[in-house]
């Protein structure tokens, strides 16, 4: 009926330092992990590429002070967690410095049964040990034994002192008071134990009842309410995707309402994104047709004046918003408005308008009014740009300074090209692809350049495209081509974020002409290949002077989110691999499913 | 009936848009 | 809110959206042709009169192309199917109208590409595959059209479809062919 509270402040100290551990030790970890791994992660895997250095030339003074103002607002040393975690320690330093200056719980520790302390050995003393020592200090403190000089007191600690030492040695070697010993900490068994409430007594008792009334009513009537259900809003508000559901609500709306007999263009897909709730959120007072103008006017590369930060924020965001659109396009199974994305990706990410001349308009130093006008030959391709020598290169694109030029060149070598070398529907482990099994789809690539001769897939022998045959390789045909490295950095000094590309894999069943997937995304491609040097305005002759062993082929692996046919046949399935950041870089081929028994 | 008329109305304003993207 | 004319008996929402405007406008077209209507037992069968206009339009234009004069056939056709898209009302029966009509097409396609009017044409076989017609023929006209229109990409993606509908089809793969000849100059 009546509790003794914590008045000593014996143990609500422990109870609140075992609290705070709980929660810090994993947290520090947790935090430690996290800010070592931020270094090495990516970076590690990713190649290096000449365009790097380029890239931070051609990026505007405004770009980066951009760049400083949004990206990494908070880094990581000053984050909440990380002074939270720091505010906890101090709090448990605090408190371990509290419980080595309290002297009661100094007495009650003092009061603790310790055999090994008595009889000053190891607690890894060895039976024959503590026999001897017993042996010693029995002698030493045996009443009998003692000095005759001795005070009355003295003579009494000295008894206390051999009492306790041969309780300390019955504690030790004897049965029963060993028992005692383990089950009750003390030879004579039970001590005296007392209950009560970890808590001072001011907390709980009138005085302070009401504070902690009230604190608890407010911590499950409002604060906990209050964060659960921030929470629980935050997760409802973004799809699976990261964009918020009121825009692909959007985007679902105007994919349901397609016309057919619409067009699908760029501005098409602009149009819509500018309904974006994204943009809503971080510029209520604007208009979709204002963030129509500025995606156009990015696209141009022509400058917004005072809404020039407006823009770049909106465009950074059209990273997460295509990829939500393409998300929804190729579950409404349409191809049309799929291309178009991806289309669109390319346009925002160069700052370049798609048309006829996007591949050769992407490159920095084009004088787009010479090219465009002084055009003799239709060059609407890299690879037929690089038929020309550098000089007439330079005249065609209107640079007229060297090192221009040179800087020119070196992007538009470094543009990934994707040639087709295998292409087949595999099922792990068989020989062919049989009625209702799970086959995915292998490719096998050249990453060239447009600066490279072209040669034909053959001269690639079989060993190079043979995928591995071991166990492991069986059960996650997947595993493999994540052992080739992150591609490099894209040459992209419009974009206001520094990025990789990717290559979006897009499956059409040809019968019917439409999407039978969501895309499979990669980014996992050597570019060594790239900076080989084969260049077509040198090679004479293919055959002597190219050798396979000394190119690199890369792997794409992309799941069948369907069973095969169960009847044996010919099914025809066009693969469409797009890239999302350069024009030219895509891949485009028709291939059989043969099902045989 | 009406959506094929529809369709077919619609081949001027397509060859317009195929015409200046190309 | 709906505004009904009396006089011109249609009805007008004013701001409408596209697809409620779409809604509108077939709304008022079939009442237009039901008040034109003289005969009260209509069907839908046909009328004989306009299959006349029509036929005669595009036997015209089919005795000019034997002819060779093929400007005059175009005009011919394109009037024919001009007249059927004016005359035919909205409760003749649908098969009809649209056979109709995608046969007059086919026969406008070959014309436009002898003449060289390869856009027009385009159009033309895309209404085709739009309402359903997918034989090689059309992958085949698509095809030539599109090279001749410099678009190799699009050609070899119709090519490819084309073959994978009818893999054995000769001049598919002919096609096939010289469009890889026209990639490879297009990409130096």
């Amino acid at each position: 009926l009546s509790y003794d509270y914590d008045e000593s402040s014996e143990t609500w100290p422990f109870f609140l330092l075992t609290l705070l551990c709980v929660v810090l030790i994993p947290l520090t970890i947790a935090q430690l992990y996290a800010l070592l791994k931020s270094e090495n992660s990516e970076k590690a895997t990713r190649q290096k590429s000449p365009l790097d250095e380029l890239d931070e030339r051609y990026t505007s003074a405004k770009m980066i002070d951009f760049q400083k103002k949004f990206s990494n607002k908070r880094s990581k040393l000053t984050s909440k967690r990380t002074i939270f975690v720091v505010v906890g320690w101090a709090i448990v330093a605090l408190l371990v410095n509290k419980i080595g200056g309290n002297e009661a719980i100094k007495e009650a520790a003092s009061s603790l049964f310790d055999p090994y302390e008595l009889l000053g050995i190891a607690t890894s003393a060895t039976e024959k040990e503590v026999k001897s020592a017993y042996r010693k200090l029995s002698v030493k403190f045996h009443p009998d034994k003692l000095s005759k000089d001795l005070t009355e007191q003295q003579r009494l600690d000295m008894e206390e002192q051999y009492v306790l030492i041969t309780k300390a040695y019955k504690a030790l070697t004897d049965e029963l008071t060993r028992e005692n010993f383990l089950r009750y900490g003390h030879p004579d068994g039970p001590q005296a134990t007392s209950h009560g409430i970890a808590l001072p007594k001011f907390l709980v008792n009138s005085s302070g009842s009401p504070l902690v009334i009230i604190s608890y009513i407010a911590m499950l009537g409002f604060i906990l309410p209050f964060f659960v259900s921030r929470w629980w809003s935050r997760t409802q508000s973004f799809t699976k995707k990261g964009i918020h559901v009121k825009s692909a609500s959007y985007f679902a709306d105007r994919l349901f309402n397609f016309k057919p007999s619409q067009v699908v263009t760029v501005d098409m897909i602009i149009k819509w994104l500018s309904h974006a709730e994204e943009f809503k959120i971080f510029y209520p007072n604007l208009t979709p047709s204002v963030f129509e103008s500025l995606l156009h006017d990015h696209l141009n590369r022509s400058s917004s004046s005072d809404l020039e930060d407006v823009k770049l924020r909106i465009v950074a965001k059209t990273h997460s918003l295509l990829f939500g659109l393409l998300d929804i396009a190729t579950s409404f199974r349409n191809l049309e408005i799929t291309n178009v994305t991806l289309d669109t990706f390319k346009s925002i990410v160069q700052a370049t308008p798609s048309g006829p001349y996007s591949q050769i308009l992407q490159l920095p130093n084009v004088n787009q009014k010479a090219f465009l006008e002084g055009a003799v030959d239709d060059i609407r391709t890299l690879g037929k740009l690089f038929t020309f020598d550098d000089k007439k290169i330079g005249k065609i694109l209107g640079i007229d300074d060297e090192g221009k030029l040179k800087d020119t060149l070196t992007v538009a070598s470094q543009i990934p090209h994707l040639k087709i070398v295998r292409a087949e529907f595999k099922v792990p482990g068989e020989p062919v692809v049989t009625p209702s099994s799970t086959p995915h789809i292998v490719l096998k690539v050249m990453v060239r350049s447009a600066r490279h001769k072209f040669f034909t897939p053959n001269k690639i022998p079989d060993e190079m495209c043979s995928e591995p045959q071991d166990f492991d390789s069986l059960r996650d045909p997947f595993a493999s081509t994540l052992e080739q490295p992150v591609i490099p950095e894209t040459f992209a000094p419009y974009f206001p974020v520094k990025r990789t590309g990717s290559w979006c894999c897009i499956v059409v069943l040809q019968k019917d002409g439409k999407v039978i997937q969501t895309p499979m995304i990669t980014n996992r491609l050597s570019f060594v290949n790239l900076s080989k040097d084969f260049d077509k305005r040198k090679v004479k002759d293919v055959d002597s002077e190219f050798d396979p062993k000394e190119w690199e082929v890369g792997t794409i692996k992309i799941p069948f989110s369907q069973p095969a046919p169960p009847q044996k046949g010919d099914y025809f399935f066009r693969v469409i691999v797009k890239n999302t950041d350069y024009f030219g870089a895509d891949l485009d081929i028709t291939m059989p499913m043969s099902v045989r028994d | 009936n009406q959506a094929l008329k529809r369709r077919y109305q619609a081949e001027l304003a397509r060859k317009e848009i195929f015409t200046e993207q190309w | 809110s709906l505004v009904y004319d009396v006089n011109t008996k249609q009805i007008q929402l004013p701001e409408a959206s596209d697809d409620m405007a779409m809604n509108i406008a077939q709304i008022n077209k079939l009442t237009q042709d039901l008040i034109a209507e003289s005969n009260p037992n209509f069907t839908p069968k046909p009328r004989d009169d306009s299959t006349a206009m029509i036929k005669k339009l595009f036997e015209n234009g089919l005795k000019q192309t034997k002819q060779q004069h093929f400007p005059e056939a175009l005009k011919s056709i394109s009037l024919a199917i001009e007249m059927a898209q004016r005359k035919r009302t909205p409760w003749e029966a649908f098969a009809i109208q649209l056979q109709e009509l995608q046969f007059m097409v086919k026969n406008r396609i070959d014309l436009c590409l002898i003449q060289g009017k390869f856009m027009d044409a385009l159009q033309d076989i895309e209404l085709l595959q739009n309402t359903g017609v997918n034989t090689s023929d059309v992958f085949i006209r698509k095809t030539d059209a599109l090279i001749k229109l410099k678009q190799y990409e699009l050609a070899k993606v119709e090519c490819e479809r084309g073959l994978s509908l009818d893999p054995t089809n000769v001049k598919l793969k002919a096609l096939l062919l010289e469009n890889t000849r026209k990639l490879a100059e297009y990409n130096g």
